[in-house]
């Protein structure tokens, strides 16, 4: 029975996109089978894995509008065993269109719940932006992963969202559960990131991953060629990092 | 008679606030009248030139909603000359509710337009996405600074930008012009960069600015102290180029 987990910070620019495509692929080359899901307008999930949203003919915005079954817009990926949900520059205006929809919470659950048992896990990349597409994806998830930047601007978001998480529990997703926090853009000789990560491991005793992400420039080429990190440059210190996230995220995921 | 600017792009993380910010400080210190409007819900400029948010009676979301005017919420910063008006969470909550308003798209530039005699520039500084709190801020302005992080997503969301301001001309503000393009997060060491550098200078030619700003851990440092960049740090690279770029902009107003 697939596990749905959406990744999530209204920050911006904080890493979401890199994260769900690593670790998807990552779990794919683990011969999982995931599908990755791109409800954020900008489209970087499906560019990022060379997918090119201006000739994607149904997106996102079909199933979440129309709606169309997930199944007719789903592509596989040059990733064996990966799938991609892919997004159009059609899905910014969805969010306004949405508005007067009864359900206008659930339309993504109600698409991605019937495919629960196709995959082993399914992962939403959201905008940075705590609305109307972000709380669809943290209506049809079971857990949220938050992806944080070691930086000030970047933790002080936290609080916020974390009330965000509540707020859904109560209203939306009473199941939806915080998964975990994974630090990004790790600079490890620098003062701020040691106080960040000294900050949110109090904070989140147990949700913060051992595994941190390392800031590597091979990270912020890979998507220029539309390929995951591991295809991009195997040898790097962010390929390196990712395999060990997708490990511990296995190992987690087993003890639950 | 002031002239206003929004910061604006819908990707995240590309340095808007860190720009509204220090530009704005910049040019209080060269003697410049300036008030920052702060309309993200996030309230990182807010924050990052020392104001509690959490403490802030009245903010920007006073303004649009009730409304009040934007004098009553104006206060002064620790930098003489520059003034803020401030965010604070509440405004999360502004985009659902604005939405009824027959004028939704112009609160803003109703609150702004009679304070333009009182300074030389007004920056507004806005969230990571298209929404109508950044709407309110494209009506409210005569021009837009668009800052472009040197990296692969960043550019392929220009085009999205691009195609928004000319929609925006078209409906809601038929002055509003490209004022100008600010690389930052510049790296002149990587091939990433100069790949960007060089689209980015054809694709407008007069429009990117000479200066471009570095990546530089002191920029992400200041904003815990609550201070720009000059009062933080001076010696440092990132108040040097922040220099820069407030005497190309005064030089390129002139010219205007
Ligand atoms: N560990 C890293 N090291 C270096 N660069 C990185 C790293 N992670 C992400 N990047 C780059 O930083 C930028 C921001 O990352 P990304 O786009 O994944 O963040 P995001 O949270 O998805 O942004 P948005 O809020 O706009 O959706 C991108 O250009 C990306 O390539
Ligand atoms: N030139 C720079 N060098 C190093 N760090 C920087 C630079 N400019 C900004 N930063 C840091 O990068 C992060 C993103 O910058 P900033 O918050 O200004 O971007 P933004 O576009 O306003 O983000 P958002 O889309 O969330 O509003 C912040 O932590 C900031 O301190
Ligand atoms: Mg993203
Ligand atoms: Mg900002």
């Amino acid at each position: 029975m697939g596990k749905i987990f959406v990744i999530a910070n209204q920050k911006g620019g904080v890493g979401k996109t890199t994260t769900a495509i690593n670790l998807s692929a990552g779990l794919a080359a683990a011969k999982k089978k995931v599908l990755l899901v791109d409800i954020d307008p900008q489209g970087n999930a499906t560019s990022g894995l060379g997918v090119d949203k201006n000739t994607v003919e149904s997106s996102i915005y079909d199933v979440l509008l129309n709606p169309i079954p997930m199944e007719s817009v789903m592509i596989e990926t040059s990733v064996p065993g990966l799938y991609l949900a892919p997004a159009n520059p059609s899905l910014s205006g969805a969010q306004v269109e949405m508005v007067e929809f009864e359900d206008r919470d659930n339309r993504l659950k109600m698409a991605l719940d019937p495919l629960r048992d196709q995959f082993d896990y399914i992962f939403i990349d959201t905008p940075p932006s705590l609305g109307l597409l972000t709380v669809n994806g943290l209506a049809a998830a079971d857990g949220v992963l938050v992806t944080l930047q070691c930086e000030y601007y970047a933790l002080e978001g936290l609080g916020q969202l974390v009330e965000t998480l509540n707020l859904a529990t109560q209203s939306i997703n009473s199941q939806l559960e915080l998964s975990g926090v994974i630090l990004t853009m790790y600079d490890g000789r620098t003062n701020l990131t040691a106080q960040v990560e000294e900050e949110v491991r109090n904070f989140f005793p147990e949700k913060v991953y051992q595994t941190v992400i390392p800031r590597n420039i091979k990270l912020a080429e890979a998507p220029s060629f539309g390929k995951p990190i591991f295809v991009y440059d195997f040898k790097s210190a962010g390929s390196a990092a990712y395999i060990q996230l997708v490990q511990e995220f296995l190992q987690r995921e087993s003890h639950n």
